[in-house]
């Protein structure tokens, strides 16, 4: 997305998916 | 920042870019340091320092970040209101558009409550300090790591965000310092030192070899 540096684009999609992930096997 | 408050998302000025060390490399030495740690740890943190030839002061911002999450999510309650949980979810809808261009609100990431520990991570991300500032700064200007443990003695430690830590559900927060920036841990349990964690930090960031 624009404005936000490629480091913390990767660091936010992995939570986002680890999020999912616990949210699915809750 | 000084405040609970919400999470810019998009605000390009809390974005600032910085040298980065190896995402890679640094995402498998935090879930390395806590998923194989005998404790129960919430959260690691790598704070990457860079140095400001302006002001000459040297600064930590977003290296990069493992959230394990809490032994028992059940039993996380939140002590703020329906309306600062709607915000979190609103906040967490934009950024899942941002990155994946979906704005499904059925979607699992955003449907289920967003805990306070996830909600001080996320926040985290926006979030830099100047050297001698704050647990990180205070740790990396020293060179002394800090270990934090207690509801009490986080409130009372004078640190903003070790005062933020606490309201948002920590019981320990730990920051040790490396050469190239400060490895922050936090756990919802309270968790008193070893050295153990110590060597463990040292080993898998000395990033001179």
């Amino acid at each position: 997305p624009r404005g936000i540096p490629q480091f913390r684009k990767v660091s936010l999609a992995r939570f986002l998916e680890k999020r999912k992930e616990r949210a699915m096997n809750a | 920042p000084g405040t609970t408050g919400s999470l810019p998302p998009t605000s390009s000025s809390m974005f600032q870019s910085q040298p980065i060390l190896n995402q890679e490399t640094l995402q498998q030495r935090l879930l390395t340091l806590i998923d194989g740690a005998r404790e129960s740890w919430t959260y690691a943190i790598f704070w990457q320092s860079s140095f400001d030839n302006t002001s000459g002061a040297a600064h930590l911002g977003w290296g990069d970040g493992y959230y394990r999450g809490e032994e028992n999510r059940q039993r996380q309650q939140t002590t703020f209101s329906a309306a600062e949980q709607e915000n979190r979810k609103k906040v967490l809808r934009e950024l899942t558009s941002l990155i994946s261009g979906s704005s499904s609100s059925s979607d699992a990431v955003v449907d289920d409550e967003v805990t306070d520990t996830e909600w001080f991570f996320l926040v985290s991300m926006t979030q830099s300090f100047t050297s001698g500032v704050g647990l990180p700064g205070q740790a990396f200007m020293s060179s002394i790591p800090i270990w934090v443990t207690g509801s009490d003695t986080l409130t009372g430690s004078g640190c903003e965000r070790a005062r933020q830590g606490q309201v948002f559900g920590l019981q320990t927060m730990v920051c040790v310092p490396m050469a190239n920036g400060v490895v922050e841990l936090g756990s919802t349990e309270p968790i008193y030192q070893n050295s153990d964690l110590m060597n463990k930090v040292r080993i898998l960031f000395n990033f001179n070899g």
